[in-house]
């Protein structure tokens, strides 16, 4: 464990706590996509599968539970809960999924280190998190009010995935072992994804105006 | 370490 990686687990731990509290105490989920909330829970239930047959270590474990916990309450509020449901801006949130899971899923099939099951949910997972934050971010550019909580949210993802790549430059330099070139590639695109809103929010951050996305 | 570089990541 390096600081880099330390930093980006407790950015995304953050980032999923900000939603979740969020939602839960304003019991309004306006301006978030459950789009990309499904899709998280996706992610992680594909890239988790093995949490109950390897142990690696008790952070990795509590941390894989609190993600799927989160997320999937996460869903569940924006879906059933009767008072947060209600704020859901159906209307606008229309991205569909298999335009993302299933190239994904193709991708993850015919480009992976080991064709296992595992290894290709695995991928897939890797693939998908690297585009799930997309409904989001149509989302925002649609309703363009970006209100600071959920510009906060998408800021600390894209910081979570950034420190994973120093993560990763660190333990190619550090360790014998050689981080996977899909890992990188993934990593990279996810990043590169954000960068547009990185610059929209610490441009509105500096001039310390509202955060507006360009149609 | 035994497990895969990045699967022992989150």
């Amino acid at each position: 464990m390096n600081i880099f990686r330390l930093a980006g687990d407790m950015t995304h731990l953050f980032s999923v706590l900000v939603l979740l509290l969020k939602i839960h105490t304003i019991k309004s989920c306006a301006g978030i996509s459950l789009k990309t909330q499904e899709l998280y829970a996706l992610v992680f239930t594909t890239r988790y599968l093995d949490i109950f047959t390897d142990f690696i270590s008790l952070y990795n474990t509590v941390m894989k539970l609190i993600f799927l916990g989160s997320s999937f309450s996460i869903v569940w509020y924006i879906r059933r809960h009767k008072i947060v449901r209600r704020s859901y801006d159906k209307d606008q949130d229309t991205f569909r999924h298999y335009f993302l899971v299933i190239p994904c899923l193709v991708l993850a099939v015919f480009i992976n280190h080991k064709f296992t099951f595992k290894e290709v949910m695995w991928t897939f997972s890797l693939y998908l998190e690297a585009v799930a934050i997309l409904p989001q971010l149509v989302l925002l550019q649609r309703t363009r009010n970006i209100d600071n909580l959920t510009g906060q949210y998408v800021f600390l993802l894209g910081a979570y995935r950034a420190l994973y790549i120093l993560n990763w430059i660190y333990r190619h330099f550090t360790e014998p072992h050689y981080v996977h070139w899909i890992t990188w590639i993934a990593g990279v695109v996810q990043t590169l994804l954000y960068a547009d809103f990185f610059y929209y929010y610490f441009q509105s951050w500096k001039n310390n105006e509202k955060l507006q996305l360009p149609a | 370490a035994t497990t895969e570089s990045s699967k022992d990541e989150l």
